[in-house]
């Protein structure tokens, strides 16, 4: 069997808010290593890998390793009927296609318990290559999310570039042009507020701005995000999961033919 | 413009 309990609930829910939007249905892949996923949208221009270490649950439980196929709003769903501080347990026996999620009240005066049908999801697994990335940009989360909303409403795609003077994120369309310039700032009160930039190669790259827009919707899983790039490969946005693994979200790049 | 990629073009099916 399955079981896993998580004592900081609003995680899990976070992690759900962060991926429905992209995903439509994903496999769960449940191990001794954790409770991980890996999807790509449905066009295969983006993909999403989640990590949830076994170690970070106050309770986790694999007698062998399991897939659950999930519809991702149906599960956002029932996790919406979690309260922000109810404590999550999920349970899959084998064999059965059914998971079910549990949700107690930290008082523990109300439990509820809420099944979901599993899906078989075809679905292929890519190996991502580990790659030294040219450049590496971690800034506060909050920071990114509000240049991707502000370039969205003039361009349909947002060109990052990043040099030794900085990071520079810029949108054109019909009503004219921006470009925002991030330095880096290391000499802040609270680390989170850092923005710290390491460049090997000065780098350039193309993105399309409704996924960039998509993955910020992890914004509240952590105060920093780290957007990793080389010329010619996907970027990697990550956002770490409070000490528990990560989502990393992976966008091809446009490039000119 | 330029084309937007897959990201099957650049991490292959395992």
């Amino acid at each position: 069997m399955f079981e896993l309990r998580l004592v900081q609930g609003s995680l899990l829910k976070k992690v759900l808010e962060s991926i429905k939007d992209l995903v439509n249905d994903a496999n769960f892949d449940c191990s001794s290593t954790g409770f991980s996923l890996q999807a790509m949208d449905s066009s295969h221009v983006a993909l999403v890998a989640l990590l949830l270490r076994s170690e970070g649950f106050e309770h986790y439980r694999c007698d062998r390793n399991l897939t659950m196929g999930m519809n991702l709003a149906n599960m956002a769903k029932m996790l919406k009927c979690a309260g922000n501080d109810d404590i999550i347990t999920i349970k899959a026996d084998d064999g059965t296609d059914t998971v079910t999620f549990m949700f107690e009240s930290p008082s523990q005066d109300k439990i509820s318990d809420f099944e979901m049908k599993l899906m078989d999801i075809d679905s292929e697994h890519l190996g991502i290559p580990e790659a030294e990335y040219e450049a590496i940009i971690r800034m506060p989360s909050a920071e990114f999310a509000r240049i991707c909303r502000d370039l969205s409403s003039i361009g349909d795609t947002v060109v990052i570039s990043v040099t030794k003077e900085g990071v520079r994120f810029s949108a054109r369309g019909d009503i004219g042009a921006a470009n925002i310039v991030c330095r880096q700032n290391a000499t802040v009160d609270k680390p989170e507020d850092a923005t710290i930039i390491e460049m090997q190669e000065p780098v350039t790259l193309t993105f399309a701005l409704r996924y960039m827009n998509s993955f910020t919707k992890a914004t509240p899983l952590a105060e920093q995000v780290t957007i990793s790039m080389s010329s010619d490969l996907p970027v990697v946005v990550e956002y770490k999961v409070a000490g528990m693994g990560y989502i990393r979200y992976y966008l091809a790049p446009k490039i000119e033919e | 413009g330029p084309k937007q990629h897959t990201i099957t073009k650049f991490f292959q099916k395992l």
